[in-house]
């Protein structure tokens, strides 16, 4: 039930570009797990591209760590390179390290493994044994894990310190921001894949969670679970949690608010401990009417004290179990959220059909687009098809009367225009409210079938 | 919605996170957009991915097969004017328009509702008991002058706020309801009105029900579907 693919650790849209002596070999027909079969199978393969849309793969000989190698953005490609090559840390004993590391733990060079001088020795590189260049290996599964020979005389060889997985990233509260190398569980079963649906199927696509780091098959905490964890190999055993040092500092909290909350609310610290329909909230610390896996002390970064709204496990806002047994949570959304606003630099009157200031900014500090560009956003309101409305540079202004102020086309592509870090001068004038004098006509909208709400359920 | 009753209210749809859990409520106003409000949303460049708005089934959470149900992921956000507390979300692709799924009309800019007018809110939010939390629920409630509101909040009334009045049944908009619609019936036509914002309280029997007013921002609305 392992897959060849837990072998390799995947980039998305990017292509390796290299100069290489001889062309890499032509691309075959293949799914992505095909792919990594032919690629394990073969000796000198290190890396494959694999096309998603033409199912098409390329065996690479090499990886992002060859000479005269690099990446690149390309989003028709996805690089699968094998873990072994990439890692700077090792698993187990080390046998199979291949990454770049040539000193030792005291510093010393490594002599290369092909020559023989100044300290002679049995193990030359050989397709198989992966000895190259004076890499640290441990070509005699030594207990203390990669080393090499040295080209100090007087040292024939010595470890190279290379740390485990497990040790070299540490975790901090319950390990949601962990982003480390570790891809076994704690009982020393290999993770499955999170962008595999086999031997286990399960919800956490990495598409659908890109905050969470689903990297391959590296333990995670998606679901603000004590500790990181992962879905097993073993069609047996489905998800077990894996062992990994927890740094000593803990972190300071972050956005830290109490009157307000920020983002989802995870740093909010405040008192309120009744929901809006006036629902008191259930404490943390008990497991009536609600049983629930937040206990204070397993989640020491969330402040989980009393019975107070906050939200431990990364929902759309502070929540609480409730103290009425039919409703388990409810968000606390009633609580006031921060302003998240630049302050006003400038102000403008009516509006701001004739602001002609320098502020070009949006309220979020996003940088305006120059009004002539064409980049990132095509601009339906240009110099040209505005000539008297004074559009210069990237200053915020109001071309088309917009009732709520200046604005910009910006520079996010994802936001193609938004208003500017400027606000009324004065109060602005009551709006001109207007009844409808004359007749108003909607069309294809509002419009549905009214027998449902006269029969009643 | 405290205090109403299982209805059809077909271009009010739910809000999913990325577990398919219901947060928030929201209002067709095209094919491919909806219009929420800003406290559903961790920020206004929020990453959506995994989101979805749910239409087209009266249930909140349908079993599967449901055949007029229609799932379609959440593109991307964009927040209205600062005080708007306003949002609106792109979908993935057009929701298909059938008998349960209908856009909502904009009220005419600046429009106001005249007093009195008997609208309705929607959503699949808190019932607090009063009916079966599993489907939509509708309620109506009547418009009340802005003056009259504004004097009952001691003259904390914004511009950008409509009011409804409370009802001594304790009929009003809860959590999970945010964001929905209050829809008012003009020229045999439902027109969204106003938007659901949390309040301290659900359903007040001593104070209006504030509502984020519409028809200021039509302008925005348009104007962002256009860009």
């Amino acid at each position: 039930h392992r897959s060849p693919l837990n072998d390799f650790q995947r980039l998305r849209a990017t292509q390796l570009l290299a100069v290489p002596a001889e062309p890499p070999l032509a691309p075959e027909p293949g799914s992505a797990e095909q792919c990594a079969q032919r690629c394990t199978t073969s000796l000198d393969c290190r890396a494959f591209h694999h096309e998603r849309q033409s199912q098409l793969c390329q065996l690479l000989p090499w990886t992002q760590h060859s000479p005269h190698v690099q990446l690149q953005k390309n989003i028709h490609y996805d690089l699968y390179q094998k873990k072994a090559f990439l890692r700077d840390c090792i698993v187990g004993d080390g046998t199979s390290y291949r990454g770049t590391r040539a000193t030792t733990e005291k510093g010393l060079r490594c002599q290369p493994w092909r020559a023989t001088t100044p300290h002679d020795h049995r193990f030359l590189p050989s397709p198989r044994n992966g000895l190259e260049e004076n890499y640290c290996r441990n070509p005699d599964r030594d207990k203390r894990g990669p080393w090499c020979y040295t080209t100090d005389p007087t040292v024939r060889h010595q470890s190279c310190g290379i740390k485990k997985c497990e040790d070299a990233v540490c975790m901090t509260c319950n390990g949601e921001q962990y982003r480390g190398p570790v891809d076994h569980t704690e009982s020393g079963i290999e993770c499955q894949r999170w962008d595999l649906q086999h031997p286990h199927k399960h919800p956490y696509h990495p598409n659908k969670y890109p905050d969470k780091g689903l990297d391959d098959n590296y333990c995670r905490n998606p679901d603000s679970s004590e500790r990181p964890w992962c879905y097993t190999t073993d069609p047996g055993r489905e998800r077990e949690f894996c062992r990994i040092r927890v740094c000593k500092k803990r972190p300071r909290p972050q956005n830290v608010t109490t009157s307000c909350f920020r983002g989802k609310g995870e740093g909010y610290r405040g008192r309120v401990n009744v929901t809006v329909s006036g629902i008191p909230c259930q404490r943390w610390d008990a497991q009536t009417p609600h049983q629930h896996q937040f206990v204070p002390e397993k989640y020491p970064c969330k402040d989980l004290q009393e019975n107070y709204c906050r939200n431990p496990d990364g929902s759309e806002a502070p929540w609480c179990f409730t103290a009425r047994h039919s409703v388990r949570i409810a968000f606390c959304f009633h609580i006031r959220r921060c302003p998240d606003e630049l302050g006003a630099e400038d102000c403008y009157h009516r509006n701001g059909e004739h602001y002609r200031g320098h502020v070009s900014k949006t309220r979020k500090g996003i940088t305006c687009q120059a009004w002539a560009a064409r980049e990132p956003h095509v601009p339906q309101i240009s110099p040209v098809t505005h000539p008297e409305a004074h559009l210069e540079n990237n200053y915020c202004r109001n071309p088309d009367n917009d009732s709520h102020g200046p604005w910009c086309y910006t520079m996010d592509p994802r936001t193609p225009f938004d208003y500017c870090a400027i606000k009324p001068c004065c109060e602005p004038l009551p709006a001109l409210l207007q009844t409808l004098r004359d007749a108003v006509a909607f069309e294809e909208c509002g419009r549905r079938d009214e027998r449902l709400q006269r029969k009643g359920r | 919605v405290v205090g109403g009753q299982p209805g059809n209210s077909p271009w009010t749809v739910s809000i999913r996170n990325r577990a398919g859990l219901h947060f928030c409520g929201g209002s067709l106003v095209k094919e491919q957009w909806v219009v929420s409000t800003r406290q559903c949303f961790a920020s206004c460049d929020a990453d959506l991915t995994g989101y979805q708005v749910q239409l087209g089934t009266l249930f909140k959470d349908p079993r599967p097969g449901d055949p007029d149900q229609q799932s379609i992921p959440i593109l991307r956000i964009v927040c209205g004017p600062s005080e708007s507390q306003l949002v609106m979300l792109k979908l993935a692709r057009p929701a298909a328009l059938n008998a349960r799924v209908a856009l909502i009309c904009l009220p005419p800019e600046r429009y106001i509702v005249p007093a009195g007018t008997v609208c309705e809110i929607a959503g699949w939010g808190e019932t607090r008991g009063t009916s079966d939390g599993s489907v939509l629920n509708v309620a109506r409630l009547p418009v009340l002058a802005h003056d009259e509101c504004n004097a009952a909040l001691r003259g904390r009334l914004k511009e950008s706020e409509l009011c409804t009045a409370p009802l001594r049944a304790g009929v009003g908009a809860c959590e999970g309801d945010y964001g929905g619609p209050l829809a008012c019936l003009t020229a045999d036509c439902w027109v969204l009105e106003g938007v659901i914002t949390p309040a301290r309280v659900c359903a007040r029997t001593d104070q209006p029900a504030l509502f984020i007013r519409v028809s200021l921002y039509v302008d925005w609305i348009q104007k962002v579907m256009k860009m």
